[in-house]
């Protein structure tokens, strides 16, 4: 989901 | 991945050697702010926590574990090792970070992406991140004189999130959809206290002088 796109970042 | 989060996440790795080799190398840990560094160990303890159940690549996890590994370890360096405890200025380093941490718990029940555990801690550390470098702050203005290693840790955290931030206007710009006001605005924040910082920082390159 699009949510996982920012737990892609430290 | 692109060149400004590459960078960002060097130069967060470069601050966490830099006080690394401090403690390390000359077991001081002068100037440095405890509470800072505990508050930074809760940031990632609290952020990490998907590290075991979401594999995103052998980086980002070789990186989680560096982030973890090194957080706790300064901390238990400054509060247990003899030598490097004595040089812990305990007097000094009296900002109210508990204070700190419960609000922050508040912001992040209250504004969220998605309600669940791991978001809500994981909102929690980016609100945790961005006022964790006040002790430090009020303790570097008490001891006046820093040396080149504090000044320099500092520095180097100060501009990671900086460089994040020109990452995440690149991945606006780059990828549809790519909107997360929340760390955004955290990580402005978080950038905007070391404003005055930077500013005394290179007032000493230009002066040539120890960071005032």
């Amino acid at each position: 989901s699009e949510n996982d796109v920012t737990k892609d970042e430290l | 991945m692109n060149i400004f989060r590459l960078a960002g996440d060097m130069t967060h790795l470069a601050s966490v050697l830099v006080l690394l080799l401090k403690i390390h190398t000359i077991k001081s840990c002068a100037g440095v702010s405890l509470r800072t560094q505990e508050l930074y160990a809760i940031v990632f303890a609290t952020r990490y926590l998907d590290i075991f159940t979401s594999f995103v690549s052998v980086y980002n996890t070789f990186m989680k574990l560096v982030f973890l590994g090194s957080s706790f370890s300064i901390v238990w360096y400054m509060r247990y090792h003899k030598a490097v405890h004595r040089t812990y200025d305990r007097e000094q380093d009296t900002f109210r970070h508990w204070f700190l941490v419960l609000p922050c718990l508040v912001l992040a029940l209250l504004i969220h992406e998605k309600f669940t555990f791991l978001e809500v801690l994981w909102t929690f550390s980016l609100y945790l991140e961005a006022v964790a470098i006040l002790p430090q702050l009020v303790l570097l203005q008490r001891t006046r004189n820093i040396d080149n290693l504090t000044g320099q840790y500092i520095f180097l955290l100060g501009g990671y999130r900086g460089l994040y931030i020109l990452n995440w206007i690149y991945r606006y710009f780059t990828e549809p959809h790519f909107v997360h006001w929340i760390t955004w605005i955290a990580g402005l924040v978080q950038t905007l206290l070391y404003a005055d910082f930077f500013y005394y920082y290179f007032l000493r390159f230009i002066g040539g002088r120890g960071v005032e």
